[in-house]
């Protein structure tokens, strides 16, 4: 039977708010070893993305505030979705992460490229 | 048959040299749509790797030079093995890339679990 997207992403994962700073949201992701932060609501509701990647154009361009590198427009799967449409919209899109939203875009976890390429790592 | 490293790698990725600034490092990140750089000698030899998550590293914990935040104990694959020993390899270390070397050390493509996430989105 299929696999979904909700038997493989990480639950509850670490999250930054709009007000957070580059700096904070750098060093989340040093001490959570990911490259990955949904931007939620105080009521954990998603609205946007932050990366890695984000960071380093921060970098780059010299930018100072996370709302100047932050992405509004998220990308987002349903827990009930399967891993291949995940990995569809991923590939479509060149994002290496999805946050997982219920239908009130409340996050509930992510899924990213490593998560499926373990399924690969399983395969054999 | 099996799939292997030759067949879904990126070739001739960019790469920076021991002497790149992060800043450069950083703004190449931005220009080629990648978040990791083989650090390679003059002849191309494989030498580190500088990953959007060691530039981040580098906010949090303010370093300023690539010698600082690369890694050096570089985990590589040849062309001829098979994608399930490269995602097993990026599994086992945590890590979402391998430069794709030869015998002697000379990178000759990279392989990311973008990749192998991208086979799992053609397998339906
Ligand atoms: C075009 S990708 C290329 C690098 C790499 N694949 C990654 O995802 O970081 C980088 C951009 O994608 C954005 N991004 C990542 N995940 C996203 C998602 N689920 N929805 C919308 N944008 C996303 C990031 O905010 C970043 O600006
Ligand atoms: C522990 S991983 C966690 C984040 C994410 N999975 C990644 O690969 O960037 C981050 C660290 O892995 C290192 N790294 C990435 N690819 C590597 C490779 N092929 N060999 C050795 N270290 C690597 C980076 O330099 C970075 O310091």
């Amino acid at each position: 039977s299929e696999t979904l997207v909700v038997d493989v992403m990480t639950i509850n994962p670490a999250t930054v708010t709009e007000n957070s700073s580059i700096e904070e949201a750098a060093e989340l992701m040093l001490d959570e070893k990911v490259t990955h932060l949904p931007v939620v609501s105080e009521d954990d509701k998603i609205l946007g993305i932050v990366t890695a990647w984000d960071i380093s154009k921060a970098v780059a361009l010299k930018y100072n505030k996370l709302d100047e590198i932050m992405t509004r427009d998220v990308i987002t799967t349903l827990p009930q979705d399967s891993i291949e449409s995940a990995a569809r919209k991923m590939r479509k899109h060149n994002i290496s992460s999805l946050p997982v939203v219920n239908d009130q875009g409340r996050v509930l976890g992510l899924i990213t490229t490593d998560h499926l390429s373990t399924l690969i790592a399983k395969d054999k």
